[in-house]
């Protein structure tokens, strides 16, 4: 039984300034720190193309399915997120390891002929994020001061 | 009949909290993994 | 005003040497380092010397980011994009670079010095934020400040042992903020405001990582201020698009808290209650349907449920409103509290309408705070006396009582409007099973079979029922009182003429009778 209310002058005033600030809302990438790719600003795509995230999307098991190619774009073009923390350890179940000096992804090819407490040498495979995609690389030597 | 709130985006059945991947007031859809921000070793912070 | 002369150019000047050690160490390995340069050079201008040349240099520099906020925005020759770019490293450096003052100031044994120093900035950038709402009114653009504060915040939540020891003091300064902030004050700072107070870190920050629930009660604070703002906007039932995106966006907030923090919905219900508009059914069912995570719910639907043998029910709720100061004169209440000791004087019935009603404007005529508050009071002190006698509350022990004398007395002296605010201030106890949801729910069933009109017990079943056509939620309260109104033949329900006045409204109960059966 209350009915509406006649909105107050004051009330009239904050929905005049709130609907000024209702042209110029906050987007979704205001409230986070700026990243070099790939903002979080959502855009509106073709509404047959998947609109939710697919189930699961933010686990190590989920990262595990993806191929070794995706991973590196998300370690190297997410960088400082949960999808580059989530990268890195699939990559690691996958025995690539990560050179802290190079800042670059290596695979051993084959048992190293040298291992020692400083490092190990031989024959590697790593992913070039400069050329995009992986090389072979013989005689290398992974300095252990370097493994992260 | 108010909104059916089950379709503002938010995984209400969700065993998980709902906060950290909260994504705001007015998106609806959660935050992604790339779009949460995370401790990573500084050798990581490639760029 | 009355700035040193030359300090604006020397703040430019210093802003943006900073800005471009900032770029060059963005991730740097010791910003550090660069940080302790540039303080010396900060210090050779002076800016240092004194807290008041702070204050000026802070002024000065916040000012420097906001106008440069606007010439981005307000260029018709860059995009958005390209404009939010440019301000986002520009204020991003400079909060950088307040974050790093606050962390380094006074040594590690001393935070007051850290914490005043970021309560002066806060206060700053609060204080130019309303005074450039003022002067530009509705070409007021949040976007600077939304920056400034949401960045600082994260810079100052990273992890850090100095800064995590001051967590609290960190929260507690930038609600304090906030709350001087609130969109009743900054309209033209809703939206990001609303953003900023449910930020993911911010919310788990306050709610969760702050020991002992510190943070809770700032948190309801917060949520008083959104609320008290679109009261007026929500009791006009159709919402203008503005308040129809602050409205939803306040939805999906609760449902977080609903989901991740039902306590804390819990613990402060009553007050969120008072400045939720009473047409508000859906909203305020989403703060009344929490319930502990602890505490299994029995199916309201399970036949034969006997309510008063749930452990729960013994236990009261906590409640962290203090409800009790909202009853007001003091007068009233020692007149309150001798009746409800002695049952006298009898005139204290007979004007309980007069200390409720303050308007005989229809739809605000009265004090739903008071209104609340004495429906709460009087069923906990009825709940206490009942127990004094070693009784439990039940159909039977409820009634004969002072307590009681006030209820009935109120579902029959006061009008269509009063009488609505008062069965709602009862329905909003009937939450999960506790003392409160038991005694308030024999209370309404009570007043339901003793009414002395059709009318009151058509209206008790109207407040229950648009409580219950809404959308999910439900509070398990209100269901088990519902279903127990319909099946219990000693109300007499399907007699009641008002039951089938209409086609749909007959199939309606029946559907809902249907379920719980």
């Amino acid at each position: 039984p209350l009915g509406p209310s006649p909105l107050h002058k004051e009330h009239q005033f904050q929905f005049q300034m709130m609907e000024a600030a209702y042209y110029h809302l906050p987007q979704p990438c205001d409230s986070e720190k700026l990243t070099t790719y790939l903002h979080r600003q959502p855009v509106q795509t073709p509404l047959h193309y998947p609109q939710t995230q697919l189930p699961h999307s933010d686990t190590v098991e989920f990262f595990q399915r993806l191929s070794t190619e995706t991973l590196f774009f998300v370690f190297y073009y997410m960088e400082g997120t949960k999808a580059q923390y989530l990268a890195a350890k699939a990559l690691k179940k996958q025995s690539w390891r990560f050179h802290t000096k190079y800042m670059m992804w290596f695979q051993r090819h084959e048992e190293p002929k040298i291992i020692n407490d400083d490092y190990e040498q031989g024959t590697y495979i790593y992913f070039d994020y400069e050329k995009w995609g992986q090389r072979k690389k013989e005689g290398f030597t992974f300095e252990y001061k370097y493994l992260e | 009949m108010g909104q059916d709130l089950t379709g503002l985006g938010l995984n209400l059945n969700s065993q998980e909290n709902l906060h950290p991947t909260f994504a705001g007031p007015f998106a609806d859809q959660p935050c992604r993994a790339q779009d949460i921000e995370h401790n990573v070793p500084p050798e990581y912070l490639v760029n | 005003c009355d700035d040193p002369p030359g300090l604006q150019e020397k703040t430019e000047y210093l802003l943006k040497d900073w800005f471009q050690i900032y770029f060059t160490q963005i991730n740097g390995r010791d910003p550090v380092k660069a940080f302790g340069m540039f303080i010396n050079k900060m210090n050779m201008y002076g800016i240092l010397k004194t807290d008041d040349m702070i204050t000026r240099f802070i002024r000065q520099g916040t000012q420097f980011c906001i106008e440069l906020s606007y010439r981005n925005l307000n260029d018709p020759q860059i995009s958005q994009g390209v404009a939010k770019t440019k301000i986002f490293q520009c204020i991003d450096a400079y909060v950088r670079l307040i974050a790093l003052l606050v962390r380094h100031s006074g040594d590690v044994g001393n935070p007051n010095m850290k914490i005043n120093l970021l309560n002066k900035v806060l206060g700053i950038v609060l204080g130019i934020l309303l005074q450039d709402q003022e002067l530009r009114s509705t070409s007021f653009q949040q976007l600077g400040y939304h920056r400034f504060f949401i960045m600082l915040f994260l810079e100052l939540s990273a992890p850090d042992p100095v800064l995590e020891n001051l967590m609290l003091n960190i929260v507690t300064a930038f609600c304090h903020t906030y709350h001087l902030l609130n969109p009743s004050t900054a309209p033209g700072f809703c939206y990001s405001w609303l953003e900023l107070i449910s930020h993911r870190v911010f919310i788990g920050r306050i709610l969760a990582q702050i020991p002992q629930q510190k943070g809770w009660s700032m948190y309801s604070q917060l949520l008083m201020d959104l609320f008290k703002y679109l009261a007026p906007f929500l009791r006009n039932a159709e919402l203008a698009k503005p308040v129809q995106l602050l409205y939803k966006g306040t939805l999906r907030v609760l449902l977080v808290l609903l989901h991740d923090f039902p306590e804390f919905l819990c613990d402060y219900h009553f007050g969120f209650c008072d400045v939720i508009p009473p047409n508000c059914i859906q909203m305020r069912n989403i703060i009344l349907a929490a319930f502990p995570r602890n505490m299994r719910l029995p199916d309201p639907f399970t036949p034969n449920l006997k309510v008063d043998m749930l452990p729960e029910t013994a236990t009261a709720p906590r409640i962290y409103t203090d409800y009790v100061k909202n009853i007001q004169p003091l007068m009233f209440k020692k007149d309150l509290d001798s009746y409800l000791k002695a049952r006298a004087p009898v005139t204290f019935l007979s004007e309980l309408r007069g200390h409720l009603q303050i308007s005989n404007e229809p739809g605000s005529r009265y004090n739903i705070p008071l209104m609340n508050a004495l429906v709460l009071y009087v069923g906990t002190q009825a709940i206490i006396h009942i127990r004094s006698k070693n009784l439990v509350p039940n159909m039977t022990t409820i009634v004969h009582s002072a307590h009681m004398d006030i209820f009935q007395n109120l579902a029959v002296d006061l009008d269509n409007e009063g009488r609505y605010l008062f069965l709602n201030a009862i329905a909003n106890q009937l939450r999960y099973p506790n003392s409160h949801t038991h005694y308030f729910s024999c209370a309404v069933l009570y007043l339901f079979v003793e009414a002395n009109s059709e009318a009151i017990q058509e209206q008790i079943t109207r407040v229950l029922l648009e409580r219950l056509i809404v959308n999910r939620p439900h509070p398990w309260g209100l269901l088990i009182t519902f279903i127990e109104l319909i099946k219990n033949p000693v109300y007499k329900f399907w007699e009641h003429e008002f039951v089938h006045c209409a086609p749909e409204i007959e199939k309606l109960f029946e559907s809902v009778a249907r379920s719980c059966m």
